[in-house]
């Protein structure tokens, strides 16, 4: 059941920063969260670069969990 | 522990922004 809530959590969080629905996130979208969240536009291009594992300048789905889990339980699940 | 930009370390701000979208989630009505 905890596993199935951090899912939902994962898909909901994505979809807040792939507004476009596109199923990535760009740096781009990144940027658009400056002033909604109280990060900084350096902040969230650390976020993404963080996140962004392979480097390629899109952040799937799956990325994106594996960074939401690191922060969850401290460890990335790959 | 790496540092980048600003001078944070990435889990720090990883944690930043997690925690910021858990609070806009559960902040607006």
């Amino acid at each position: 059941a905890r596993r199935a809530a951090v899912l939902e959590k994962t898909q909901e969080f994505f979809q807040t920063c792939d507004i476009e629905d596109k199923g990535f996130i760009t740096r781009r979208d990144m940027q658009r969260l400056y002033g909604e969240l109280p990060l900084s536009a350096d902040e969230l291009e650390n976020v993404f670069d963080t996140l962004d594992a392979d480097g390629n300048g899109y952040l799937t789905l799956e990325e994106f969990s594996s960074g939401f889990s690191e922060f969850l339980f401290g460890r990335r699940i790959t | 522990d790496p540092t980048v930009k600003g001078g944070q370390t990435s889990e720090g701000v990883l944690a930043n922004f997690f925690n910021s979208l858990l609070s806009k989630k559960t902040g607006s009505p």
